[in-house]
């Protein structure tokens, strides 16, 4: 019974994608089938494993809108080994505001994705820079969320209303809803700054936080533009090796290993 | 008769808030009066100049949804002379939905700000990564829209849709808006990826992209947590003197100096 995680937080830039593919690229290593949602209208999910966002016959905006559809056709393979993608679509960006009076409407992922969930290990959802409608979704479709932290001022100053928004959204539409955990990105040990917020994160979030930091490291930011995961461009690196101590360590608090 | 500049780009964390609140604070500097308009509910330009969000008595939320307000009472005072900063406000998150009805919808920003212009030099609006409404009234508010550009993969991919949307936004909306230019963020000369984005940027939109770069910069990054601009924390570091270079650039391009 695959566990769907939505990787959210409404700060840009903070690693959300980089996560995403990079998390579920180790959980697919680690022999989980996993899928990945791409939930983000600029598609850089779908194209960080390598796929054309232009390509794909169906996209998770299409799923939504359109209940008939089996999700199974909207999946699509990768270079990697039990590793599948659900692509995003331009269209997304305009979603909130053609649902705007449709029933339900914060429902529609989780409908789309409750037929296929048995199929995967682990379903993973990148989410766009924003507590939008599509946001909102992924929330109410998932069983829990990790939230990526960059090692910056900015990223302490948006997680007081996400975890709001989570425990709304905990109330009135996924009572299930858990917080697997924040990770913290991009850390450079050297940086004063870096150091600080981990300390403020890990004081105020405390066994929240996820004991695994991912540092920044240049193949992580490369990988992308080779279309694969860290661990396929170099699985020594430290970019990679982080990536697949978190997914050890998701296993671990799931006693799943 | 001030100069509207939208800051603008929906891939996230690119330094959309490091380029408004520097370049604000460095144009204010060389003595032109300056305005910082905060369209990104996440509020980062108002807490980058130490203002508080929640001690705002109006916002530009509210100057948007009630023309009867006298757009002068929203402007707040700065640390810095000359730089002057009309807040966010969380309320921003739902005014796409609560306008899809309302007429003009998309030039509400352009009437809001027409009354106070001629005070300023210049109004730089930081927007939010996204390309909903909101950022789509301060592209229709502004005169022309300056790009910051990540030195990054993903960085690339999104700038043919935003360049989109500024076409659109020409032909529908605001004939006269131009781009001012792109400026490339977050520069590492030591990293090879960053110099492959310059090539490709440079090579694409040849004098389109400002000369200035702005180099990743600690000084850059720990100046928010201050709570004020790098050229207060402190004026000789490479962030903060990029940033003046780019004024001194900008300032050059339309003839002030
Ligand atoms: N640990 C890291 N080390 C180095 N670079 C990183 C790391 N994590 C992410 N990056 C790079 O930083 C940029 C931002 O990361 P990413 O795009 O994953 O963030 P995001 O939260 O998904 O952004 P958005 O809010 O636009 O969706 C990307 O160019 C990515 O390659
Ligand atoms: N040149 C730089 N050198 C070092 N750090 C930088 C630089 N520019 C921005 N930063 C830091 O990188 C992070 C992202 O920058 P910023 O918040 O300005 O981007 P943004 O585009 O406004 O993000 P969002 O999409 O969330 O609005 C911030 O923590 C900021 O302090
Ligand atoms: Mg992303
Ligand atoms: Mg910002």
């Amino acid at each position: 019974m695959g566990k769907i995680i939505a990787i959210a937080n409404q700060k840009g830039g903070v690693g959300k994608t980089t996560t995403a593919v990079n998390l579920a690229a180790s959980l697919a290593a680690l022999d989980f089938k996993t899928l990945v949602v791409d939930a983000d209208p600029q598609a850089n999910s779908t194209s960080h494993v390598g796929l054309d966002p232009k390509e794909a016959a169906m996209s998770i905006y299409d799923l939504m809108v359109n209940p008939d559809l089996a999700p199974q056709e909207a999946v699509l393979e990768t270079e990697v080994k039990d590793l599948f993608m659900i692509a995003s679509n331009i269209d997304l960006v305009g979603a909130e505001v053609e649902m705007v009076n449709v029933e339900n409407r914060e429902e529609k992922m989780r409908n789309a994705l409750s037929a296929i969930r048995g199929e995967y290990d682990f379903i993973l959802i990148d989410c766009s820079p924003s507590l939008g409608l599509i946001t909102i979704n992924a929330l109410t479709a998932a069983d829990s969320v990790i939230v990526p932290v960059q090692c910056e001022y900015f990223a302490l100053e948006g997680l007081g209303k996400l975890l709001n928004t989570i425990k709304i959204i905990q109330q009135r539409l996924n009572k299930e809803l858990q917080i697997e955990g924040l990770v913290l990105t991009m850390y450079d040990v050297r940086l004063r700054l870096a150091n600080q917020v981990v300390e403020d994160v890990r004081g105020h979030f405390k066994d929240r936080v996820f004991e695994t930091m991912i540092p920044r490291n240049i193949k992580l930011s490369e990988a992308p533009s080779f279309g694969m995961p860290a661990i396929m461009l170099d699985a020594e690196s430290k970019g990679a090796v982080s990536y697949l101590n978190l997914a050890n360590e998701i296993l671990q608090r799931n006693d799943l290993v």
